[in-house]
C-alpha cells in the first residue's frame, strides 16, 4: 500500500491511499486502505493521518480517524499515531502496522507496531529541489 | 517540522512522494490531482508488490485493486474496492469523487463504472503474481485467512466447510485459533495493505 497526505500552500489538505492488498486473501476481502478513517483520514482544520499495515486488523480501530481526533484534542502528530496505534496493539500484540501524522501546518510524525522500524518518505518546502527525506521510526 | 506544501508517504516511495509534490509545486495541481499523480507512479512502479498490478495473488491467483482519495476542506471521497481488471486504482476512484455522489464502489461493479469512463479492461496477473500463487498452492495454501473449517485449513487447501458451532465450543484445538495473534500472515515490507 502507499498511502499519502498532500497538503497545498493554502493548507488544503488531502489523504489517500492505493494497494492491491493482502497476500493470499479469500476472494473479495478487502482491508483498511479503502475505508474512511482506517487507509486515511483528512480534515483541513486540523490535519490528516495515512496508515498501512495488517488491515484486517487495523480497520476495526479506525486508526487514522483516531490519530485526527487526537490532534483535534492538542496532541502532536506523533503521540497521535502512537496513541491511534497503542489501541490496536493493546487488543492484537502480534499486529504489523504504521501510521503516519501531519498538522494542517506541516508537523509531522509516525508511529508503529510488529516491526522493527517504520520507514516513511517526506518532501516539504524545507527539502532542496528535487528532493524527498527518508524517515524511520522504530516500532 | 516541515513547510507547506507537503506531501507525507508511507514507505520508502519516493519516486511517488516527489511526482506528487512536483505536481503541487511546478505543476500547480490541485491536491487531489497530486495525490492521484503520486499514488499512479506507485501503480505503474508496481512499489513492493505491494501496489498496483502484479501483486499480491488471492486464492485464485487475481490481483485486485483498491484505492480512495478523500479531501479534508469539502469531505467528499472517491474510492474503489476489490477493482478487477484495471490497473489505474487512484484514477478511477478520482472519477468516483468528481462524477458521482457516491463514496466506496466495489468489485465487477467498480470495473464496469470505470470502462464507463473509458478505462482498459486488462488482466491484472503477471508471471511474477502467478509464480507467487503457485508457490503458496504448493506450499499446501499456507498461511491463509480460514478458521473454524473443514478440512483443517492449517493443513490443506480448500474448498472448506465450516464444523459446526458445537464443535468449536468443545473442541479447544479448533484450528487452532487464537483470534488476536497476527503473526502467521507475514505481514510486513513486502506484504501489506
Amino acid at each position: 500500500t502507499i498511502s499519502m497526505i498532500v497538503i497545498n500552500e493554502e493548507g488544503h489538505v488531502v489523504a489517500g491511499t492505493s494497494t492491491n492488498g493482502a497476500r493470499n486473501k479469500i476472494p473479495g476481502r478487502v482491508g483498511d486502505s479503502p475505508i474512511p478513517g482506517a487507509g486515511a483520514y483528512a480534515d483541513s482544520e486540523v490535519g490528516a493521518a495515512v496508515a498501512t499495515g495488517d488491515g484486517d486488523v487495523m480497520m476495526r480501530f479506525l486508526p487514522s480517524l483516531l490519530a485526527v481526533e487526537a490532534m483535534r484534542a492538542g496532541l502532536d502528530p506523533e503521540a497521535a499515531g502512537q496513541q491511534a496505534i497503542g489501541r490496536i496493539a493493546k487488543y492484537y500484540p502480534t499486529f504489523s502496522g504504521g501510521i503516519v501524522v501531519v498538522t494542517k501546518d506541516g508537523r509531522y510524525g509516525a508511529a508503529c507496531h510488529g516491526m522493527e522500524e517504520f520507514p516513511y518518505s517526506v518532501a516539504d518546502r524545507t527539502v532542496s529541489d528535487g528532493d524527498v527525506r527518508v524517515l524511520t521510526v522504530k516500532c | 517540522n516541515g513547510g507547506l506544501p507537503l506531501v507525507a508517504t508511507t514507505w520508502r516511495f519516493t519516486n511517488a512522494t516527489l511526482r506528487a509534490y512536483q505536481s503541487l509545486t511546478v505543476g500547480e495541481f490541485d491536491p487531489i490531482e497530486a495525490l492521484v499523480e503520486g499514488c499512479s507512479v506507485c501503480e505503474r512502479e508496481q512499489c513492493d508488490g505491494t501496489v498496483g498490478f502484479g501483486g499480491s495473488p488471492d486464492e485464485n491467483g487475481e490481483t485486485t485493486l483498491d484505492a480512495m482519495l478523500m479531501d479534508g476542506k469539502t469531505m467528499d471521497i472517491g474510492a474503489v474496492a476489490a477493482l478487477r481488471d484495471v490497473k489505474h486504482a487512484a484514477e478511477v476512484a478520482k472519477y468516483v469523487l468528481r462524477n458521482t455522489k457516491h463514496t466506496l464502489l466495489v468489485g465487477s461493479q467498480a470495473t464496469e463504472f470505470a470502462v464507463m469512463m473509458g478505462f482498459k479492461k486488462e488482466s491484472l496477473q503477471t508471471d511474477a503474481s502467478r509464480g507467487m500463487w503457485s508457490a503458496w498452492k504448493n506450499n499446501h495454501c499456507q498461511p491463509n485467512f480460514w478458521k473454524n473449517v473443514i478440512p483443517s485449513p492449517s493443513m490443506s487447501c480448500g474448498p472448506y466447510e465450516p464444523v459446526s458451532a458445537n464443535t468449536i465450543h468443545h473442541n479447544a484445538d479448533s484450528s487452532l485459533d487464537n483470534p488476536t495473534d497476527r503473526s502467521s500472515f507475514e505481514f510486513g515490507q513486502y506484504n501489506h495493505d
